[in-house]
């Protein structure tokens, strides 16, 4: 999941 | 963290509030549809299953636990001490194509084909029609307390509230999540008939209702 992005939202 | 994110955030947790004040202060649950609150607890469970790896940010973990633990204590509350008030039979939206359409969409559209990714996916499209059963019922009784409209209008405000954020984040950090938006902007145009019942009746003071 880190490697495209990182989801930081909810 | 821009100033719409967090309003965003704010008025998600005053949803929860709401709701949790309507049911203690009413002692019922009538007019709360079990069914989306089932799929709430779906969405987050599905979404933040990165609370198992992390990184765990304290801003992030602790409202996502606060989302987990809040949606399961609702079902809970619903389910058990006040189940007689629950409109069971007008509360009977088929949530199996909700799931299953949100399922199919989060098939075609991740960031990679990967489990947590599916799952991350399938939360927001599932989050995104997830109010419907809430709607239908509203749409079933034609009447609403007004409680449970800021209750809606919170809930539906939060994610409207995220569509600014995602535009200060593309335009100041080169940042777009087009799934997120694209979910986002549905689940805003779900609620644009609920918003302008509220803006134009709850809001002047009048009780909730819809044309027969």
């Amino acid at each position: 999941s880190a490697a495209l992005e990182t989801h930081d939202e909810l | 963290m821009n100033i719409f994110r967090l309003l965003g955030d704010l008025s998600h947790l005053a949803s929860i509030f709401i709701l949790l004040h309507k049911i203690r202060t009413t002692k019922s649950c009538a007019g709360i549809s079990f069914r989306s609150q089932a799929l709430y607890v779906l969405v987050y469970l599905t979404r933040y299953l990165d609370l198992l790896w992390g990184p765990w940010l304290l801003y992030n973990t602790v409202m996502k636990l606060f989302f987990i633990g809040s949606s399961v204590y609702v079902l809970y509350l619903m389910k058990f001490d006040y189940k007689p008030s629950h409109d069971m039979g007008l509360d009977n939206f088929k949530v199996e194509y909700l799931i299953g359409g949100s399922f199919v969409m989060a098939l075609l559209f991740n960031l990679a084909f990967t489990f947590d990714e599916v799952m991350w996916s399938f939360s927001l499209w599932l989050e995104s029609v997830a109010i419907l059963p809430q709607l239908f019922l509203l749409q079933r009784t034609g009447e609403a307390e007004t409680i449970t409209t800021h209750y809606i209008f919170a809930l539906g405000a939060y994610r409207a509230l995220y569509i600014p954020n995602w535009l200060y984040r593309w335009v100041m950090e080169g940042r777009v999540e087009f799934i997120a938006v694209f979910a986002g902007i549905i689940q805003t145009i779900v609620y644009a008939d609920f918003f302008y019942v509220y803006f134009t009746k709850v809001i002047q003071g009048q009780k909730f209702e819809l044309p027969a």
